[in-house]
């Protein structure tokens, strides 16, 4: 419960949204 | 004893009451995953975001989404009417909103609100603005201080530029405007802990 961030599946969402372009970033 | 989720990203404060803890949930999550990727979308384009590391890249995103989201719907915070409009478009008073369990957080949103729309900051100024507010360098988990300090100081260099050409005869703008991103914190702060209790619940 310390980071409600993850807990309410804010981090996933976020990580989905941002993975397009990272996944370019990273090629 | 009826549940309500007076948050104005939910469609609607009522919840049924024959829906399970986790359906709910969901739901509430449906609501608020469109404005979050949105968040996501516009720090895409601020100039520099890229470059930062895909770890302080989720990291800013974590901490700073509920703040500039803050910003981003200030305009649903009706002080004069002391009115929320929902994201589903249903308009309630403070009042009724209070009678259903809502608290401190509700006021001092209204109270950010209105000193921020005060302001009467244009949309450009209200962008570079949120940029500020998510790229800062004193959040928790940031690997790379060093590079979000950098694109932390562009950004506010910019903002500082952009208000002294808009408002030269208000010199004190972009202090007052600084001076939101601690009351952003506070009301980050008091809205991380209704979540919690509400998860609890």
């Amino acid at each position: 419960f310390n980071d409600p961030a993850s807990n309410l599946g804010l981090e996933d969402i976020i990580r989905k949204a941002l993975m397009g372009n990272l996944e370019e970033r990273q090629e | 004893s009826r549940m309500y989720l007076v948050c104005p990203m939910n469609t609607s404060p009522q919840v049924d009451p024959h829906k399970s803890g986790q359906d709910v949930w969901e739901e509430f999550s449906h609501s608020f995953t469109p404005a979050v990727r949105e968040v996501v979308e516009f720090a895409k384009k601020i100039p520099g975001f890229r470059e930062l590391s895909q770890h302080d890249q989720v990291s800013l995103l974590k901490a700073g989404t509920f703040e500039v989201l803050v910003v981003r719907f200030a305009s649903l915070f009706h002080v004069k009417e002391r009115s929320v409009t929902f994201l589903g478009g249903q308009k309630y008073s403070v009042d009724a909103l209070r009678t259903m369990g809502s608290g401190d957080l509700l006021s001092s949103m209204f109270d950010f609100c209105e000193k921020l729309m005060n302001l009467g900051l244009s949309e450009e100024e209200m962008s570079l603005f949120m940029a500020v507010v998510l790229v800062s360098a004193d959040r928790s988990g940031i690997e790379n201080v060093n590079s979000v300090e950098a694109l932390q100081e562009t950004l506010i260099r910019a903002l500082r530029s952009l208000i002294t050409r808009n408002h030269p005869n208000e010199s004190a703008i972009f202090t007052k405007l600084l001076l939101k991103l601690p009351d952003l914190r506070s009301l980050n702060n008091m809205h991380s802990e209704q979540l919690l209790a509400f998860k609890v619940h």
